[in-house]
């Protein structure tokens, strides 16, 4: 084993929540801006690099 | 690292030495901003190779899941925190649950039932890996490169009819997400020899045709030829576990262990590893 190199395990986090508003659930947290998915990310020190969605959700490559 | 945004789900997933959970409590935040409050979360990882090299609070599970337990709201009350071992002590699979009352009964009559499949593949095989290093000056940028590598390697096969997002990292990694209707796939790659990595995961569900689901890994398996690797199935009631081996093994893998374990409201995770038969 190398004495240090880059760490190819993830961690793996999910999260599931509800709500009440049948609009919102619709597309719920589809709604959160760019702004604020890359705020989260500053938390982890990540950022995206790719993305791509459909009717579903949405996909993001990030970094690291 | 990869970021999946459903409506009221999101799965985020990060190597290297990212804070992962350091996401909750802005996405707990920001969820509610829009009416949804947390009801389940799940938070797994395999061993770390360099475990000393991981930041607060990934310094060990032990710190994780008090991190888990102080920022995870008190309604998410059905909790249990497992290291399940394998034959290989430096291959274990960590995993947390927390699950509240709605959520938990939720999941023991849901509309379809889904699995989660994760793929964690050590010991690439060395021409293979090559394959996900950039060469130098190839005019391309990350996503251009990204995408000659999903042709190259075949992973593009692995699901014709999904999406492919793809990036290439300089000098050498790889990552990709496929989208499929309601279904995710994701792939990362760390060739360097000597840590040389490789994680599949995908979601799908127990009336799939269990040859389709024998196919795919076989030729995940096969893009990489690890020497070493470990399947994680996490299923709230179906053995798809079972046909994970019976895929496998015919191709020179052996399953060396298999161990299995309950949690609330997540149902049974599955954890099996494999090495080269040969050895």
């Amino acid at each position: 084993m190398a004495v240090s190199g880059f760490e190819g395990f993830e961690k793996r986090l999910e999260l599931h929540f509800f709500g009440d508003d049948p609009v919102v659930i619709d597309m719920g947290l589809r709604l959160l801006d760019f702004e604020s998915i890359q705020e989260v990310l500053d938390a982890v020190q990540c950022t995206v690099v790719s993305a791509v969605g459909n009717q579903y959700f949405d996909a993001y490559v990030l970094s690291e | 690292s990869s970021l999946f945004v459903y409506p009221t789900k999101v799965i985020i997933k990060t190597c290297g030495t990212t804070q992962l959970l350091k996401s909750i409590r802005p996405l707990m935040n920001y969820a509610q901003d829009l009416g949804l409050n947390l009801c389940a979360c799940r938070y797994t990882r395999g061993s770390f190779i360099f475990p000393k090299a991981q930041p607060f609070p990934h310094t060990s599970f032990k710190e994780e899941v008090i991190y888990l337990e102080e920022n995870l709201p008190i309604n998410l009350c059905y909790r249990k925190a497992s290291v399940m071992p394998s034959k290989m002590p430096s291959h274990s699979w960590h995993v947390f649950t927390a699950s509240d009352q709605t959520h938990l009964v939720a999941q023991t009559m849901p509309a379809e039932i889904t699995f989660t499949m994760e793929i964690c593949m050590t010991e690439l095989d060395r021409v293979l890996a090559r394959k996900f290093f950039r060469r130098a000056n190839d005019g391309k940028n990350g996503d251009t490169a990204g995408k000659e590598m999903t042709e190259l390697t075949g992973i593009d096969d692995i699901n014709p009819s999904a999406i492919i997002c793809d990036f290439a990292f300089d000098p050498c990694g790889y990552s990709m997400n496929g989208i499929d209707g309601d279904r995710y796939s994701t792939i990362h790659v760390t060739p360097e020899d000597g840590y040389s990595y490789a994680s599949f995961e995908c979601v799908g569900s127990i009336y799939d045709d269990h040859d389709d689901i024998a196919k795919m890994l076989k030729k995940v398996v096969q893009v990489f030829k690890p020497a070493t690797f470990s399947v994680s199935t996490t299923c709230s009631s179906h053995e798809v576990w079972t046909h994970v081996a019976r895929a496998i093994e015919p191709l020179g893998w052996k399953c060396r262990s298999c161990v299995m374990d309950e949690f609330p409201a997540a149902g049974s995770v599955v954890f099996q590893t494999f090495t080269v038969a040969r050895r």
